[in-house]
This record gives structure tokens, sequence and C-alpha cells, in this order.
């Protein structure tokens, strides 16, 4: 563990607990996109399936349970509880387009042929595209309330540090994984453009808004 | 270099 992995580690906690508060304490999933995720309940749910078969630490295991339980009941605020909030005419993308060539992709690229490895494969190539969906969206809406601004940059900032935590382990343990670290330069370009409104804008107390 | 066998992280 290294400082890089444990603040992207809490910057993604962050993320995932910003948007959960953000749904319940507003009763309401406007300008979330429902498909984004669902897509991320599928990440941890493909990644984590080692907590059947092994045991890191304490840290590890509670925080892939809290991940898991956090997306399905985000899944559940969206999609059931407050499903008339949703807005599902902006949220269009069609994820079958991510889904179907990641799964693919991770068929062919992977360290090891194996059902786990392979579903580990197909979650990190997910992960990295996931969050096209909600970008997607807040380019057809046009904005994006503050709160979701900030669940987003939470959400990109930590994959950005995973990446310097790579760097580190590369550096100091001489270990590094090609496909987690493509897949995470790939998730962090996805939210440059991002960032960048975030810094210019949302920092300044202006309002998130795309020239529509 | 060597891969991380066991995938040690979130």
């Amino acid at each position: 563990m290294n400082v890089f992995r444990l603040t992207g580690d809490l910057s993604h906690l962050a993320a995932i607990i910003i948007l959960l508060l953000k749904i319940w304490k507003s009763r309401s999933c406007a300008g979330i996109s429902g498909k984004s995720q669902i897509l991320f309940a599928i990440v941890f749910t493909t990644r984590y399936l080692d907590l059947l078969t092994s045991f890191i630490s304490i840290y590890n295991t509670s925080m892939k349970v809290i991940y898991i339980g956090c997306a399905y009941a985000t899944v559940y605020l969206i999609y059931m509880k407050f499903r008339a909030t949703y807005d599902g005419n902006h949220d269009s993308f069609r994820v079958e387009f991510l889904v179907v060539p990641v799964g693919g992709l991770a068929v062919l690229v992977n360290h090891d042929f194996s059902f786990l490895e392979i579903l580990w494969t197909f979650s990190i190539y997910l992960e990295s595209v996931a969050i096209l969906p909600q970008l997607f969206m807040i380019s057809k809406t046009g904005e994006a309330e503050t709160i979701t601004t900030h669940y987003l940059f939470c959400l990109g900032l930590y994959r950005a540090l995973y990446l310097l935590n790579w760097i580190w382990r590369f550096y100091f343990e001489s270990f590094f994984d090609m496909i987690a670290i493509v897949a995470g330069v790939v998730q962090t370009v996805l939210y440059c453009d991002f960032f960048y409104l975030y810094i210019t804008k949302v920092l300044k107390g202006k309002k998130l808004s795309l020239p529509a | 270099w060597q891969r991380w066998s066991l995938h040690d992280e979130l």
C-alpha cells in the first residue's frame, strides 16, 4: 500500500458516497446516468468475485463489500425508489456498444485464460469506459448539478491517483500490470475535458454548463 | 519486471 493508492481508494469511496447521498437527500436522480451506475455495478461484481476465493486484508475485503453494496444501492435508488425522477430520455447511450467490444477484448487480451482472470480483465476494460453514458448525458443536457460534478471529479481523480500508484509500484516493487495501466490511462484521459471544465468553472463557483 | 499474480488492488 502507498499514499497514492490509499488516497485513490478514498477518493473512489468519496465519489460513491457523494452520489448515494445526493440521490438519497435530494430524493432525486436527475442528471444521473443509470446506465453508468449499472456498468459500475457490473464492474465491481465481475472484479470482486475473488471475495469468495481469496482473502488479502480486512481493508481489501471491507472496501470491496462497501463498493458492491453502494453500487447496487445506487442502482436500486435510480431504477426503483426514485425512478420517477430518472431522466431516461437523456440517458440514451447505447451501452451494448461498450459491453460487447470490451467482452471480446477481455477474451482476446488477458494475462491468463481462466474464468476469474477473464472476468477481472473484462471488469478493468469496462471500468475504463463505464463513465461514458454519464458524460454523454451531461453533453446532451448541457449542464450538471454541482454535486454531480464533485462526484465526477472524485471518480476521475481516483484512477489518476492509481496511475501514480503504478509508477510507485514499478519503481519500488518492480511490478506492473500493463492491462490495468493502459485501461487506467484511457479511463483518466476520458475525464480530461471534464477536469478542465471542473477546474475552470466549478472551482470558480460557476455552474458547469456546456455550450449546447 | 513481473506481473502481479494475485490482484491485490481494488
